[in-house]
């Protein structure tokens, strides 16, 4: 169609990394704009694109409160223009499907043009990242994510959309000009004895604010929500994390046989003390931060925080939302809550991406903050994370072997 | 999702996937294999029948039953429909493969399919979509391929099925020493194309 072809035009030239997804249809281009909510089917094959079909919902719709998505950064608006004219010269022999023939020497020429403004408008990652800290999903359950669960396939929000500024009009003409014998369809037009030609023009009318392309996102659902710009194909919205590393299923032992069964959020009282704090702050990020709060300064207690310790109180403090990021962080790569809670039982934190330098030591407890310290990933050198652990928890015996 | 494959897998893995999916139709029986065609020359033009029957499938083989429904979107599930009211999974499974070609395409060539299917010509438009892909691979550059003149037929022109149906494609082509130009971004329609036709003239040939 002319609208496909623009946007492929389009995105030639201001996406060259392939990242955003064409709109395949403009009657359905509303439902891609940021913060939509996208079913992706199951594709059966590696050879054809998987289909984006919108759910007519945002994910306002499946947060709490009710409040408006945040604003998006818009880059642009680009102007684009895009003409094309070619001529074709030829002998050529058309049928017209059941309607005659064209024989003879032809001339076919085609022209399409398109101006068009277009920007783009995108969710900066950290806007996700605030979203997640102070709305959680709804409960219970809106009906259309349960239907959604049963339905197979995965959950994607719109991260970045491609959209017209103003109203453009596209036009495609296909002209063909011909001599010799003919038996023209009623649509020819002929001018003089065995010459004639036939034109062809479509012309579409795009809406200002129309989305040409889009950028989706994964959206997990779980106990808590998340989106995950660079998921992997294990990962599904309402399905299981990914396997753990060796390196994470080593600790994860060690979590058990250190902590055992009583290594749970619950045992550490972090439930009571987030309702505590939800009560006492009334805001809608104070459960999230409260969690972060309580296990942060219980590790830096004993010593073994691996990062800055908060300086504050206070849940809605920056430095809260640096002991939520190492949270969220970890709670990407956990395994499992048990898991988790292991982790965190020992004060296996890494540092936060910190906008200034930590305190040299709690103003609540007293205690040494160690910085600059940052827990090694599952990919480091062989052997580093249990050095790394054993310096986390001076109580567990250095393995042998180092 | 929608992988790369290897150069060298390109054209050739395509071509055996599709295949492979077409020897799961051909276990269908001579009487029913009519009753799904003629049904899918129904349902084809209709972009909401062609959701509503993979919704129905996708639930069905999830649930274990189907629901009996009306219309021809019923008569395609009867077809693959056991005597328990289970669907035969492996029949299901090409169709919801066929289903979700078919999705990558336009309306417009939903439309054609659902002509060619009716008339029996899908084999001309099959072979030149084969040719175009076999030409192209591995479909990364742009480059022109040209159109073995015995596949044309008498007619190549804008008013031509297969024409038609590479146009929608998004590549450009020419009626004078027949020609398309290779679009890498035409690679995942064309494709999708190449397996509707191959499945659906594999249905109406028998």
């Amino acid at each position: 169609s002319a609208f496909e072809r623009v946007i492929r035009s389009v995105l030639r030239e201001l996406d060259g990394s392939g990242e955003l997804v064409p709109v395949d249809s403009l009657g359905r281009s509303a439902g891609f704009q940021p913060y939509c909510l996208l079913l992706r089917r199951r594709c059966r094959s590696a050879f054809w694109r998987p289909r984006f079909e919108c759910v007519d919902m945002s994910i306002r719709d499946i947060l709490e409160p009710d409040a408006p998505e945040p604003d998006t950064e818009q880059a642009g608006p680009f102007h684009f223009h895009d003409a094309v004219d070619g001529q074709l010269r030829g002998s050529v022999e058309l049928a017209a499907l059941g309607q005659g023939r064209l024989a003879g020497e032809a001339t076919v020429s085609g022209s399409s043009s398109a101006s068009m403004h277009v920007s783009l408008l995108s969710v900066h990652p950290n806007t996700w990242m605030t979203l997640r800290q102070e709305r959680r999903l709804r409960q219970p359950e809106p009906q259309v994510l349960q239907q959604l669960r049963g339905c197979g396939g995965d959950l994607y929000v719109v991260t970045k959309a491609l959209q017209t500024q103003r109203e453009v009009e596209v036009t495609r003409t296909q002209r063909q000009e011909g001599s010799g014998q003919f038996a023209l369809p009623a649509a020819v037009c002929l001018e003089g004895k065995g010459q004639g030609h036939l034109s062809r023009k479509r012309t579409v009318t795009i809406p200002a604010g129309s989305v040409l392309a889009f950028r989706p996102a994964l959206l997990t659902i779980g106990s808590d929500w998340d989106v995950l710009l660079f998921p992997d194909k294990r990962q599904k919205t309402f399905g299981l994390q990914p396997p753990a590393s060796p390196h994470l299923t080593w600790l994860r032992a060690g979590a058990a046989q250190t902590s055992g069964a009583a290594c749970t959020p619950h045992a550490h009282g972090d439930t009571a003390y987030a309702r505590e704090h939800t009560q006492q702050h009334a805001h809608v990020g104070a459960h999230m931060g409260a969690r972060a709060h309580k296990s942060t300064h219980e590790s830096a207690h004993r010593g073994t925080l691996m990062g800055a310790c908060t300086q504050e109180h206070n849940p809605h403090s920056r430095e809260h939302t640096w002991a939520r990021t190492r949270e969220r962080t970890w709670q990407r790569a956990r395994p499992s809550r048990a898991g988790w809670a292991g982790r965190r039982h020992r004060g296996l934190v890494r540092a936060a991406p910190q906008p200034g330098p930590p305190p040299a030591a709690c103003p609540h407890y007293g205690h040494q903050i160690q910085s600059g310290q940052s827990f090694r990933p599952a990919s480091a050198a062989p052997g580093a994370h249990r050095l790394a652990l054993w310096w986390a928890r001076p109580t567990l015996p250095l393995p042998s072997d180092e | 999702a929608a992988g790369s494959p290897a150069p060298s897998e390109a054209w050739s893995g395509l071509r055996a996937e599709v295949a492979e999916q077409a020897r799961g139709l051909s276990v269908l029986a001579g009487e029913l294999r009519g009753q799904l065609l003629g049904s899918l020359v129904h349902v084809l033009p209709e972009a909401e029948a062609l959701r509503g029957l993979e919704e129905s499938l996708e639930q069905g083989l999830r649930r274990g039953h189907v629901e009996s429904q009306a219309g021809p979107v019923g008569a395609i599930l009867e077809c693959l429909t056991l005597s328990c009211r289970r669907l035969e999974e492996g029949l299901t499974e090409v169709v919801l493969y066929l289903l979700g070609a078919l999705a990558a395409l336009t309306e417009t060539q939903h439309g054609l399919l659902a002509r060619g299917l009716d008339a029996g010509a899908l084999l001309a438009p099959l072979g030149l979509v084969g040719s175009v892909l076999e030409q192209s691979a591995p479909w990364r550059l742009r480059q022109p391929v040209s159109l073995p003149a015995q596949l044309l037929g008498s007619g190549w022109g804008p008013e031509a099925p297969a024409w038609a149906l590479l146009q929608e494609c998004g590549l450009e082509l020419r009626s004078d020493a027949p020609h398309v130009s290779w679009e890498p971004e035409a690679r995942g329609q064309l494709c999708a194309l190449y397996a509707c036709l191959v499945l659906l003239s594999g249905l109406s040939q028998a």
